[in-house]
């Protein structure tokens, strides 16, 4: 899959979206 | 008949890999196998790798004693409410858990074995409406519930000796779960697939509920086998056991889908499908690292190498199966498929 088709992928997602999600 | 109808099949021309008949086992007190599954049983210091099998009513610990030569060691008696699966719980010993209810999973329960007293005992673990189970490493367990109007996403720990620890709640998404996966390599995060096909991400640590991505409607009705993340992406092996057939792509036994968490995207990366000449759709399957098993309407049992996105063995129709397990294995010791046929027979093959 190119970066394109996913949009820009991070390494850290479970810790980002740890961060954003509520509690 | 009975070597014949066991011995794989491979298609044509699509590699080397085969299935070897290693044993088969039967119960002769009961005629028909519910599920089966493997788990380790460590007794008077030596740890050994048996078979569980499940009737409707009970469920039974084999111990091999030899090649093609199985002793049943216990049964555990489960009473009125029909066993509807077995819920093993990897990387434990001498614990095993089992789904009863009769449309529905209604309670779930855990049977042990205690070393220290070398007995076998069974205790109630969860009632309710459960609509999905999973056993998940570190002897815990996850399942979501329905109220009427609320959903439970619950988890369980066990101790060593089978005790119940504090639960943790998870989040609960709109939709109900219809199954889970844990995400291989990430002990905290955990993924389930929804009754209106979306994917959903856990933090089991927080109990928070990260994500829900679409599956998107070219992969109706999709159940989760498992899920790994890979360069900031996350890979989810499918099955769709109620996806109508379609003309223009068939009907694939297992998808494998990337998605990008970030940002939600997603695109499928490979579906395995029969070869050509074979026909039957998923009925009920099993996936284990990069090897699927399924179950077809034809009676079939196809294996699928996920990496090499081909069909690699076929038992035949003529064993009329009705179950396909990968079993707990040691790295050393390779693959191992566990396939019941509709008589209660269970055989074991050497992938």
């Amino acid at each position: 899959c190119s970066e394109s088709d996913l949009g820009p992928v991070s390494l850290n997602w479970f810790e980002e979206l740890s961060a954003e999600a509520p509690p | 008949a009975v070597a014949e109808e066991s011995i794989p099949v491979l298609p044509d021309g699509l590699g080397e890999e085969s299935l070897q008949l290693l044993s088969k086992l039967k119960d002769c007190s009961s005629s028909c196998v519910v599920d089966v599954s493997t788990m380790w049983w460590e007794a008077a210091g030596c740890r050994e790798l048996c078979v569980v099998t499940a009737s409707e009513s009970s469920v039974s610990l084999w111990k091999p004693l030899g090649p093609d030569h199985w002793e049943k060691v216990y049964t555990w008696q489960l009473g009125q409410i029909p066993v509807i699966q077995i819920v093993p719980l990897p990387d434990s010993c001498n614990l095993v858990c089992v789904a009863l209810g009769d449309l529905e999973i209604g309670e779930i329960r855990l049977l042990l074995y205690s070393s220290e007293t070398d007995s076998f005992k069974q205790s109630l673990v969860r009632t309710g409406t459960i609509k999905a189970v999973l056993g998940l490493k570190d002897r815990r367990l996850v399942s979501s519930s329905r109220a009427v109007q609320e959903q439970h996403v619950e988890i369980v720990s066990f101790s060593e000796t089978g005790r119940s620890r504090d639960g943790q709640t998870l989040m609960p998404p709109e939709e109900t779960v219809s199954a889970f996966a844990e995400v291989e390599g990430m002990r905290d995060a955990l993924v389930g697939t929804t009754a209106v096909n979306s994917i959903v991400i856990w933090n089991l640590k927080t109990g928070q509920l990260l994500k829900k991505m679409h599956i998107g409607y070219s992969y109706p009705a999709s159940i989760c086998h498992r899920a790994y993340s890979d360069s900031g992406l996350l890979f989810v092996v499918l099955s769709h056991p109620h996806a109508k057939e379609s003309e223009s792509c068939g009907n694939p036994a297992f998808r494998v889908v990337v998605f990008n968490p970030s940002t939600a995207r997603s695109r499928g990366v490979m579906a395995s499908s029969l070869p050509p000449g074979h026909t039957g759709r998923y009925l009920e399957g099993d996936v284990r690292g990069a090897l699927a098993a399924a179950v077809l309407t034809s009676g079939t049992v196809a294996v699928w190498d996920l990496l090499l996105s081909r069909c690699t063995a076929l038992l035949p129709p003529a064993g009329d199966w009705a179950l396909a397990r990968w079993a707990t294995t040691d790295a050393c010791t390779g693959a191992c498929l566990l396939a019941g046929q509709r008589d209660g027979t269970v055989c074991l093959y050497r992938y």
